[in-house]
């Protein structure tokens, strides 16, 4: 393993988004893991529809919330296509779920999810190999977080957030992971936020999926 | 100013100036600890903040175990 690995650095990653006050964070991190997936298969870089996956994965409740885990078994058992995001924009409400008409979507092939929840070792073996990695997080204390390597003040299995986790870095006295959120780019360290490896912080291996594009 | 959520937007600010205290408190100098202070969200409640922004729940998962590593990349 590398020491620091972020996907960032690959130029594949699109640039953070916001969800307002939709508690859609399920469907950001999900969505947002298979833009990457796809671009690192070497196609362009592309803004995928959050929108569609809010307004149409029925197991989940739009912007009243959802899991990474549901929305990644309706994507792979319909085989939806994802539109670009120019042509299913976000609303920040639950709309109702159409289709547009578009020659160009991505499907996903197959997802894998794993309790990681000691084995973040291989965790990060996992993030090199499938892409960036959607998961779920207690995310109370994450109110009031301005920067730095979060190690304290949240709990493993009582996650209420999703987020993705696009690299890490073990260069410094404590090794953290790199973790994209969807709270706009001035939250955090640029819309991200670093949580401590090792240590389950905050549920961060709980509950660890990938789309596979 | 004035308003019932203008007071309500106040307190919620008070107790955060308060919350922010506690929790930097647990930072130690030198391992780059998180800090905690004033942002976009600093006028919400815990409860309202928990409403709006945190609405992902969580689903079981298998553990990752030594299988996987001897099974992958095997028909």
């Amino acid at each position: 393993l590398p020491s620091r690995f972020d996907w960032r650095d690959k130029n594949v990653v699109t640039p953070v988004r916001s969800q307002q006050t939709c508690g859609g964070c399920w469907a950001f991190s999900v969505v947002e893991g298979i833009e990457t997936a796809y671009a690192v298969k070497g196609n362009p870089l592309v803004k995928l529809s959050v929108q569609q996956v809010i307004d149409c994965s029925y197991r989940n409740q739009g912007c009243n919330g959802g899991s990474t885990i549901s929305a990644l078994y309706w994507l792979n058992q319909t085989h939806v296509k994802l539109v670009k995001e120019s042509e299913y924009p976000f609303k920040a409400v639950t709309g109702t779920c159409h289709f547009p008409p578009s020659s160009f979507g991505v499907s996903i092939k197959g997802y894998v999810a794993y309790d990681f929840s000691d084995r973040e070792d291989v965790m990060m073996e996992k993030l090199i190999e499938f892409g960036p990695l959607a998961v779920t997080v207690d995310a109370l204390s994450w109110q009031d977080y301005l920067g730095g390597i979060i190690q304290h003040h949240c709990s493993s299995q009582e996650a209420n957030h999703a987020v993705l986790i696009t690299g890490f870095d073990r260069t410094g006295p404590v090794p953290y992971w790199i973790v994209r959120n969807s709270w706009g780019a001035s939250w955090g360290n640029e819309g991200y936020v670093y949580v401590k490896i090792g240590e389950n912080v905050c549920g961060i291996a709980d509950t660890v999926s990938a789309a596979i594009v | 100013p004035g308003t019932n959520q203008f007071s309500r937007r106040l307190k919620a600010f008070q107790e955060s100036l308060k919350r922010h205290s506690h929790l930097n408190s647990f930072s130690y100098d030198g391992n780059g600890s998180a800090r905690y202070g004033i942002n976009q969200f600093s006028d919400l409640s815990p409860q309202e903040f928990k409403d709006k922004y945190l609405r992902s729940r969580s689903e079981l998962c298998p553990k990752y175990g030594h299988l996987e590593d001897r099974s992958y990349n095997v028909d």
